[in-house]
């Protein structure tokens, strides 16, 4: 699971 | 981006939009559950915090700032300007049976522990269950107007495309969001029974009526 840095999705 | 991704927010769009000229055009609420849009305007009120913090793209902060005027103006129209078509006799589902379980398991289950993410996470569990007042009406009126069905229909593809994008997303970068994935599956499966009669019956020209 990528600790992405923010939600990109709506 | 991926055109399931835009497929699906402009069914959300899509969605949003015709409820909301449904009731301004007929003047009226009767059929729609208001604490379902109550449920969805504080889905996106939890989600969208960072609509001034963190820039991803005019697409995205456009579309959040639509839907967040678009929820609030629905909720407005429906307890106030039209509150008198508002049918408060069959929406009687308990909004804290949902808000309270979604409220805790944010706490407990998230990628990060932080304000913005705990809310970020609650509005994903909670938009997976906001639509259930909205079908516990329909179940209890046992039936549903057309424009109405379309609004469900074209809100169920929505996030029914989201999961295809996330397919998508996992095979060509390798991004997957847990969390997102199985609230949108559960979001998705609640509206297969809808779709179910919505595809037998809507798409053929017939009243949505539920078996009573």
């Amino acid at each position: 699971d990528m600790d992405e840095e923010f939600h990109d999705e709506l | 981006m991926n055109i399931f991704r835009l497929l699906g927010d402009l069914s959300h769009l899509l969605a949003i939009i015709i409820l909301l000229l449904k009731i301004w055009r007929t003047r009226s609420c009767a059929g729609v559950s208001g604490k379902s849009q109550i449920l969805f305007a504080l889905v996106f009120t939890t989600r969208y915090l960072d609509l001034f913090t963190n820039f991803i793209s005019m697409y995205n902060s456009a579309m959040k700032l639509i839907y967040l005027v678009c929820s609030y103006a629905t909720v407005f129209l429906m307890y106030f300007k039209f509150k008198a078509t508002y049918d408060s006799n069959h929406d009687t589902f308990r909004m804290e049976f949902l808000v309270v379980p979604v409220g805790g398991l944010a706490f407990l289950v998230n990628h990060d522990f932080t304000p913005l993410e705990i809310l970020w996470t609650f509005s994903i569990y909670l938009e997976a269950v906001a639509i259930l007042p909205q079908l516990f009406m329909i179940s209890k009126t046992g039936e549903a107007e057309t424009i109405t069905s379309h609004y469900l229909f074209a809100l169920g593809s929505y996030r029914a495309l989201y999961i295809v994008n996330w397919v998508f997303r996992f095979y060509t970068e390798g991004f997957f969001d847990l969390i997102a994935i199985v609230a949108g599956c559960v979001q998705t499966i609640l509206y297969c029974d809808f779709f179910y009669l919505y595809i037998t019956k809507v798409l053929k020209g017939k009243q949505l009526t539920l078996p009573a």
